[in-house]
């Protein structure tokens, strides 16, 4: 069992897209995304019936080894959240493999 | 006696189903019912509805003169841009408002809603008051310059304040992001399938007959989103408030000049112009939101859904429809 | 010969398409079919449903002898409260039966089903069966009490079992928990704005026409809702099967008997005794449960849903409303 | 003169509205519109399409000719079978082309497309020509025994291949899991009930005049998906596009000779050839992939989807339908 | 990198208003809810299609400060789970701004 | 306050159920289920509209002890992951009442 990072992230489903290119461009091997609602600073996030996408969230959950994670973490908070809504934080994990794990540095 | 024809048509325009279900939804959130539109549900009804629009105007636009359409094509361009126009010289200079929320809010105001543009046709049809089906296809025309000219300005407006002097913005992504917009392209698909193919039995068999149930539908899901936008509204600074209520009037009746100029150059029927009144005086609610949050991502969207979908679209199907119906009938003399 | 008339109307009863729709979704469950009918989809049913029923009510009580309609309305309070009470007194004393569980089911059998209601509409219909279109709404006059009782007297009872002896029940809470119940808020502003607004063209136009095509759909789906609930109700006590066999019965004669009364003092129709015979023996399945989960929150929801989802519906819809239609042909001679 | 009247049916058979909705579900996702019908709408068009097409079928099985069925039925099954065993004499052994995943792609070609069936129904009623309403009930008797035979062929060899040569395969599961698919479930069920109860009356005012409109909305999404899945495609072999144009004109004509041969047998319609060879030419794009994935799980899901969604489905409906509606008007002299 | 504690409540859709407002009421600055279904010792929650919120199950996940984080676990299994269906429990997360997470204490 | 484990299976929705059998067969007392999307080795997997159980994911939790957890780790990747597609990994929770979570072994 070896020990890698999870990063998650919680922010608007509007901006998810940009997002995912930021993480995938840092070479993350995978993420998973779950799409939720919740209340943080900038009010209630709950899906309006309408206006669906504008007003929930999705929490992207990326397993990789540390050094990528504190990169993702510091990465997405200075370009998304001035301007949206969201959290970032970060846990410990246990994996059978970990070098499935680990980012691949093509730059 | 003519207060008293007036306002018999006044209520009866004020108990329409089309009102009656905007309102019922309105009382179904006042009271906490526990009643929810489905969401699948409620895009299915605006699909509906505007496959049914476009459709209908596509195979109308195959028999009508391009020329008579040319103008009052050109006159909502100017309608749409003006509002936007006159939205950045009076809202956004009003105390306590941020510009790029005004903008944006201004973009909303100046582009057109497919719901209240059903309900126009849902009103004018029940006042026995002829239209031509094309004019229906003025939405994208109107819709498009107003949202792109509105998210231009607040950038621009940005650029300046944030002193880097350069406006990156690309004309080419804005107008993209406008058409592929879910309303605007199931309206401009249907228009483009009502045109070149041979649509008229689904149209007559399904789409038409369910026009206006899918209509009450979506006027019951927009009253209850209008109620709890409402208390969103209040929030944010009154003079939302005030715009949400003044602007369609203004922008309607600037609809209706232009529309009677077109009436004595080409020939646009009273109807046509009432309806060029009708989508002047409307305000995305479906389309034009994610365009604005994505085109001026630092707008607060309380603000400009809270003025629009909590206000503003029941102002336009309320109050401004049965207006310019009956300044119609009384200009025109019907 | 009598005999076989009666049993050709129980073959033709038996082989309507809302009973026949009601055993496929059984059998689609039982084979292990991948179908479901998608949420949204089921929440449609049920609003259209319930709204076509409003609307239809509400446009006959605008012409409705309000007074026709009194004592009808008492009887059927007189109903529902009386088989919540009833089934304090039976289910409520059965060995292995806890008493909060009772009451809740007690409350789901005493209340109505919009489904059963919409059958039972179908099947009067078919049988070509006069009834006043305002019967329907006499559905609250019966819900509302049943279910009002059922946890005020379950809170009662665990008030004093726990010692505390202060029963800190808000009637002002539960009457409005029940009242904005998703089926009852529907049926309710349907009944409103089908009393106050111009909703004829819409209600011939799309509400009336895909009435039975939506109850199908919804047919389906509590057959294989009823399957999967009848699994869950084997595991509660035996005599919640038997009281979801007898209760509706019971209840129905009851409510056929008060009917019958009805019928000489104030003229209500045959097809109006039936009616209220058919929705005396209905059980709640969509507005109840969550009634009854906020207001008896230690009750078990497999005991009250799967008695009343699991079986009581499908005994209301398959056995009730054919027996009551016959009982109704041969007492009034139809 | 010949070929004028050729051309002119071409063109009227491209411009309905069937393949109008197809090529707007294409374009608006070439286009990035932001347009998605939601699953649930979805989920409930397959669902209206093939109950009206079951329940159609079983009304229509009543007074049918059991014995000039069954032969049609034989042909079906040795259409769907032989359709795979071409595929694994074919597709499956040309160079860089696994085994399973051809296997996968066969099962899919030879089972049948419920959406193209229903298609080709629309399309034969807007020729006017006749077919018989039982027909479309040869379905299973086509997809059954391909699905089938797929899977067994599939993990035989992968038993051969992995060297412990034992094939460890339930027919009865693959059987149960093939019939309680989604599409085929409710064509079953709709059969049954069309066969045994008095479902007339919501057929006719429900299930069949929304038949084509819902189809519409399903072939908009059927376009959206082939666009997506035409991109997956071009990752994969590309014999796997060569054997998406071609296999359905091969199993389309292998059907139309074989139905040819049931019209001088037992008397099949022109109509009926001519459905025969449609749903021999459509490729399963909704129950077979679940099927698929759990009997061969090996194989990789964006071969055989990627295949069958992503252009065997617009090529059945969009080429193979017209083709052998102008092949039957040819051969039988209609 | 500051270590906080992200709570997490698994418990009946159908109360999740209750909880919420316990949850709020001790302060927290913001939550993220996920629908979610699953089987616990009250048997499988699989938010059945007639009946949803009364059989389907939410997750709350809320990242707090520590001393806040078991007075929400303790008060959260004290008011709701001896009637209703629900499980809590705690982890260790790593945050970049550790004031934005921490409980603001108006009582 | 007890340290358990909690172990985080991500798969396609399409062998649930199977997974769900191994994973009870191990005699874990409950678990969490959500419906995600996600990229990995395989690809992304979305959600497409038409074949939706096809192309979705689902993140099953499981709070429990640590011995079960490792062997729930070591069955699912063993029976599963050679040929569907899916991670799993374990993390460390703090739970009030540890005996809730241990599974209970029959055979
Ligand atoms: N303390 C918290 N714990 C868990 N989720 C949070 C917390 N604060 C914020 N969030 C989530 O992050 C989203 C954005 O938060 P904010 O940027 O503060 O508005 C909210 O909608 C929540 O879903
Ligand atoms: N051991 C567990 N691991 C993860 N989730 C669980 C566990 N036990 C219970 N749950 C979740 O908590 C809910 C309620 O559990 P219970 O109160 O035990 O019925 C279940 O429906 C599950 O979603
Ligand atoms: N590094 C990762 N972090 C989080 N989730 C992942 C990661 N890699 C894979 N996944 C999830 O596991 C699923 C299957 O991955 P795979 O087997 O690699 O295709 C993906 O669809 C993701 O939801």
């Amino acid at each position: 069992f070896h020990k890698v990072k999870k990063v998650v992230i919680v922010t608007e489903a509007f901006i998810m897209d940009d997002v995912l290119k930021v993480v995938n461009d840092l070479g993350v091997g995978g993420y998973t995304v779950s799409t939720v609602t919740g209340k943080g600073t900038k009010g209630i996030r709950h899906g309006s019936g309408i206006l669906d996408t504008l007003f929930k969230n999705v929490k992207i959950d990326i397993v990789v080894d540390e050094e990528t994670a504190k990169e993702v973490m510091v990465s997405v908070r200075d370009k998304f959240f001035k301007t949206y809504a969201g959290i970032v934080y970060m846990e410990d994990v246990e994996v059978l493999r970990p070098d499935r794990f680990r980012a691949s540095r093509s730059t | 006696e003519i207060l008293i024809e007036v306002f018999e048509r006044f209520i009866r325009q004020i108990t329409s189903a089309t009102l009656g279900f905007l309102f019922a939804g309105f009382v179904l959130s006042a009271v906490g019912s526990k009643f929810r539109v489905p969401e699948p549900i409620y895009l299915f009804c605006v699909f509906m509805l505007l496959m049914r629009i476009g459709l209908g105007a596509g195979m109308a636009i195959r028999e009508a003169d391009l020329l008579a359409m040319a103008l009052p094509a050109f006159f909502c361009m100017i309608i749409g841009a003006g509002a936007v126009l006159l939205g950045s010289q009076t809202l956004a200079r009003l105390p306590g408002i941020k510009k790029d929320d005004a903008m944006g809010t201004a973009g909303l105001f100046g582009a057109v809603s497919g719901s209240t543009l059903a309900a126009g046709m849902v009103a004018l049809e029940g006042a026995k008051i002829f239209f031509e089906p094309w004019v229906v296809a003025l939405y994208p025309f109107m819709d498009i310059p107003a949202l792109v000219l509105a998210i231009v300005m607040a950038n621009m407006y940005l650029s300046k304040k944030s002193g880097n002097g350069k406006a990156d913005i690309s004309m080419k992504a804005i107008m993209k992001d406008t058409v592929t917009g879910f309303a605007l392209s199931i309206l401009i698909i249907g228009v483009i399938l009502g045109l070149f193919m041979r649509v008229e039995r689904v149209y007559d068999g399904f789409f038409d007959p369910l026009f206006r149930g899918f209509l009450s539908v979506l006027m019951l899901t927009l009253g209850m989103e209008a109620y709890h936008r409402l208390k969103e509204l209040f929030k944010v600074a009154y003079w939302y408030a005030a715009y949400a209520f003044i602007a369609p009037f203004v922008h309607g009746f600037a609809g209706f000049g232009l529309g009677y100029v077109a009436h004595h150059l080409v020939g646009l029927s009273p109807g046509g112009v009432v309806m060029v009144a009708i989508i002047a005086s409307s305000n995305s609610d479906i389309s034009g939101p994610p365009t604005i949050r994505a085109g001026i991502p630092s707008a607060n969207p309380s603000c400009y859904i809270g003025t629009s979908t909590g206000l503003g679209t029941v102002v336009a199907i309320a109050l401004c429809i049965p207006a310019f119906i009956a300044v119609g009938i009384h200009v025109f003399e019907l």
